[in-house]
């Protein structure tokens, strides 16, 4: 979560965490 | 006997790629072609494309595996080499320091075709022994795919000093583990092992590389750094794949 919280990944088409 | 060069040839190609593809630790399949008969092994030994692949055979003894080496690589004319130095094929009761010693002179007679190489992978215990060598790979020019993965101690991260630049800008598939590394520009898919990344390192990561497209991170370390109190979100614009 901390590591996503700064991100913006407008292109995601795959997530797994 | 009866089979025309042509169809023992397909024969010897499509089961070299099983092999690379499916369980390259185990036996080599141009080494099962040519050791069926003298016209098999002739036809073998005469297609460089059979030993494009080479997995350096670290649990014979150092002398044959050195041999070994350095006759595949000639098998394999002027072709791109793909090479894998992996110690899960060590020689049993051979101690580690032995096994990271012949390991070290496999990489070594290895990258003297460093303008060769397309694909190295090192899976290692001990970093010390190869770091010459993956500082001289700044120079192989078609180097496209490399993993670096060494166990050392638990939670022990190796750092190479950004000075060295130790990667070539043609590679474009990255995998390290207890390793930090400069990440050449081009880079597409990126696997970290244990990494320790914060606010800051995530920018640098994605500054340094705009083509990122497949990102693995197993065991993420966070780093209490600072964060920003302004801090803007990082927009990792190429990202298609994340996995954490």
């Amino acid at each position: 979560v901390y590591f996503l919280s700064f991100l913006k990944i407008p292109n995601l088409s795959y997530l797994e965490v | 006997a009866d089979l025309p060069n042509e169809i023992i040839s397909q024969i010897f190609l499509v089961g070299t790629t099983d092999w690379r593809n499916t369980a390259p630790l185990t036996l080599p399949f141009p080494v099962i072609a040519s050791s069926i008969c003298y016209h098999w092994r002739q036809l073998a030994r005469s297609n460089p494309v059979l030993w494009s692949f080479l997995v350096a055979p670290l649990h014979k003894e150092d002398e044959d595996c050195l041999y070994w080496i350095s006759d595949w690589i000639g098998l394999s004319a002027n072709l791109p080499l793909s090479v894998v130095v992996d110690d899960k094929l060590r020689r049993p009761r051979r101690s580690s320091e032995a096994t990271n010693r012949l390991a070290s002179e496999a990489v070594t007679l290895i990258t003297q075709s460093w303008n060769r190489l397309r694909s190295l992978d090192i899976s290692l215990d001990s970093f010390s022994l190869v770091k010459n060598q993956i500082i001289q790979l700044r120079h192989a020019p078609n180097l496209r795919q490399l993993s670096l993965c060494f166990r050392g101690p638990p939670f022990a991260t190796i750092f190479i000093p950004e000075v060295d630049r130790p990667l070539p800008p043609s590679v474009t598939k990255l995998r390290a583990q207890n390793l930090a590394l400069q990440s050449p520009c081009n880079l597409t898919s990126l696997t970290m092992h244990k990494p320790r990344l914060g606010y800051e390192g995530t920018q640098i990561l994605f500054s340094g590389c705009p083509n990122l497209a497949n990102l693995i991170i197993h065991n993420l370390v966070p780093v209490n750094s600072p964060i920003p109190a302004k801090r803007t979100e990082i927009r990792a614009e190429s990202l298609q794949s994340l996995a954490i």
